[in-house]
């Protein structure tokens, strides 16, 4: 892993005698490649590993006995306080039910996610209601409905003849008269190029002003993370991330091109398949991860 | 852009950059820069555009090492696709599609509805098997997907079926027990429909990373794979991966999926593939 292939690199080096900032560029030039191998974007690797440079180099890294450790200390530290703090709070609307809009790419763990949050919420005491606004996707409806009634958690939904800007509207509606704290909005997968489909998104935004707009991303995802981000990001004004699938065996890179990209918390992980595969986001576990 | 200009350092610099953004991964890239670095110094090339032709021929080189890539339907006997692949990455659109090619081509088509485990998984088939209109064998949920395969070879062979598409739960590759269901799903078809020509699968999201050279050994090692499929190629990720994919395991990219309608299902084109990279 990185920490082995640092302490050796500085092992060789040391054996020359003093070492220079080139042999500090060197082994940065692993620090690099460890992160490009995890899939984190390439212009935030190379942000990243410049911000650890000036350290190396401020904290006389050279000098150092130990300098293997003391970059991977260094990178560590970084990786972490890029990732932003363990975030599990949903912001709350002054004025209840507090919408939340799920918006993603296809297949990225939306709905899933949606049932997911409801149910978290459920055990935290809270009423969510979910909505379904998928109306394109072949048994999107059925699929969330499957899942409220496993969870015990109401689905309102309107079919798929219509348009989910209405079904929002009438979804925020039902919630105010039924004293649901929290609104839950399940969209479909688009792609961030899908002009039409993106405006639909600050379309259903406009007429229900979510207090939470939840970038839904998958944790494998490689150099492209950073395109879909930005522009969901431009467009909606996301306000968290839910970052799922972490339980297969993808390094993760992704979670620090999302973060780098957008500023956004990532406020959940998706941790399994089930209904209770829910964590919060813990940065320190993400950086070990993502430098393997 | 990468490609305009005179061969100097800079430009095997940019084209690593280049490889790198379209998820080719370190180590393929640099196999690849430095396959173009010979060629620019064996040929005294100094224009940047004339080694974008070798740098199309070796990336088509490296995509068709494995072979020629088609999904073989072989005429009179049955013929069995098996999806596979983790979660959400477009197996079940992908049947759905090749559900309504196979139809439109006369051919007689089922549909086996093998996730038993996503709620409203069967209902999603059932609905493409509705628009392309053929039959969809199901069981109810929590049914053993092993039980409902062997169903629809039942089924297939006594209605002489030309194509069984196999639709499969998602599931990620480090989880052990689904890969070993996996296994099981891919003996039931060994054991009851040798006489059948099967095409196992694996179904890869374009966006993913170099997470998508995990997939293809570990699913490879549950079950002998005999293709890849590309899909939402219509998206901005590139799915560079699959150069590294191919190279180390030879298996044939055989078809890419480029939307989410019927239609949005074409042939992999290795040329096409390899000049979009840099698009
Ligand atoms: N292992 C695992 N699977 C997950 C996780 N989250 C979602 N999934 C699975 O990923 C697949 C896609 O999930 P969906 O919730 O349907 O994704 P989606 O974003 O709603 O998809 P579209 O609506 O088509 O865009 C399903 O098989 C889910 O069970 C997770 O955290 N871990
Ligand atoms: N843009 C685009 N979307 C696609 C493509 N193929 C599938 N999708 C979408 O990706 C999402 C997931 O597709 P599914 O077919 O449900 O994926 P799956 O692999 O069967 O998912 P699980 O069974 O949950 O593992 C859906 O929203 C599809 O419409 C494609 O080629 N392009
Ligand atoms: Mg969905
Ligand atoms: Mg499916």
């Amino acid at each position: 892993n990185l920490a082995d292939k640092l302490q050796n690199i500085f092992a060789k080096l040391k054996g020359k005698g003093r070492l220079s900032e080139a042999d500090v560029t060197a082994a940065l030039r692993e620090v690099r490649v460890a992160l490009l191998e995890a899939d984190v974007s390439y212009k935030v690797a190379k942000d990243f590993v410049a911000r650890i440079k000036e350290r190396a180099v401020g904290e006389d890294v050279m000098k150092s006995l130990t300098p293997g450790q003391q970059v991977v200390k260094i990178v560590n530290e970084e990786l972490i306080a890029l990732m932003g703090p363990e975030q599990a709070k949903l912001k709350v609307s002054s004025k209840p039910p507090t919408v939340v809009l799920m918006v993603g790419l296809q297949g990225s763990g939306k709905t899933t996610s949606s049932a997911k949050i409801a149910l978290y919420l459920k055990g935290q005491g809270k009423r969510p209601l979910l909505a379904a606004a998928d109306i394109y996707r072949p048994a999107a409806i059925k699929q969330l409905q499957v899942l409220g009634e496993k969870t015990g958690i109401p689905v309102f939904s309107l079919g798929d003849q219509v348009s989910p800007v209405e079904i929002s509207k009438q979804a925020l509606a039902e919630a105010q008269s039924h004293g649901n704290d929290y609104l839950i909005i399940d969209t479909a997968g688009r792609l961030q190029i899908n002009e039409e489909l993106m405006n639909e998104l600050s379309d259903i935004r406009a007429a229900v002003n979510p207090t939470e707009i939840l970038l839904v991303v998958d944790a494998m995802l490689g150099q492209d993370a950073v395109n879909v981000a930005a522009a969901f990001h431009e467009k909606l004004t996301v306000s968290g991330i839910v970052l799922t699938k972490l339980d297969g065996d993808t390094r993760g890179g992704a979670a620090l091109s999302v973060k780098a990209v957008t500023g956004c918390p990532i406020k959940f992980t998706g941790i399994g398949e089930k209904l209770d595969g829910l964590e919060p986001f813990y940065p320190d576990r993400m950086a070990s991860r993502i430098l393997g | 852009a990468v490609f305009s200009g005179a061969v100097d350092d800079d430009f095997f610099e940019e084209l690593e950059d280049a490889l790198i953004c379209a998820d080719v991964g370190v180590n393929s890239s640099l196999q690849l820069v430095d396959v173009l670095r010979k060629r620019a110094k064996k040929d005294h090339i100094k224009e940047r555009q004339e080694l974008w032709q070798v740098m199309q021929e070796e990336i088509t080189a490296m995509l068709t090492a494995g072979g020629d890539g088609e999904i073989v339907i072989e005429p009179d006997k049955l013929n069995i696709l098996v999806l596979t692949g983790v979660n959400g990455a477009g197996k079940t659109t992908t049947i759905g599609k090749l559900a309504a090619l196979y139809t439109g081509q006369g051919k007689k088509v089922l549909l086996a509805a093998a996730d038993t485990f996503r709620a409203a998984a069967a209902e999603q088939l059932a609905t493409w098997a509705e628009r392309a209109g053929v039959s969809c064998i199901r069981q109810e949920e929590g049914a053993d997907p092993a039980a409902v395969v062997y169903d629809a070879i039942q089924a297939a062979q006594a209605r002489h079926v030309d194509v069984l598409l196999v639709d499969t739960a998602g599931r990620l590759q480090n989880k052990t027990n689904l890969m070993n269901e996996l296994s099981k799903i891919g003996r039931v078809i060994d054991n009851n429909a040798a006489e059948a020509h099967t095409e196992k699968l694996l179904v890869l999201d374009a966006g993913i990373g170099q997470n998508a050279i995990s997939q293809a050994r570990l699913f490879g090692e549950a079950v002998e794979l005999t293709g890849l499929i590309l899909t939402k190629l219509d998206g901005t990720a590139k799915g560079g991966a699959v150069i590294g994919i191919v190279n180390e395991s030879g298996l044939p990219v055989k078809m890419i999926g480029v939307g989410e309608k019927t239609e949005d299902l074409r042939p992999f084109q290795p040329a096409d593939f390899a000049a979009a990279l840099f698009n």
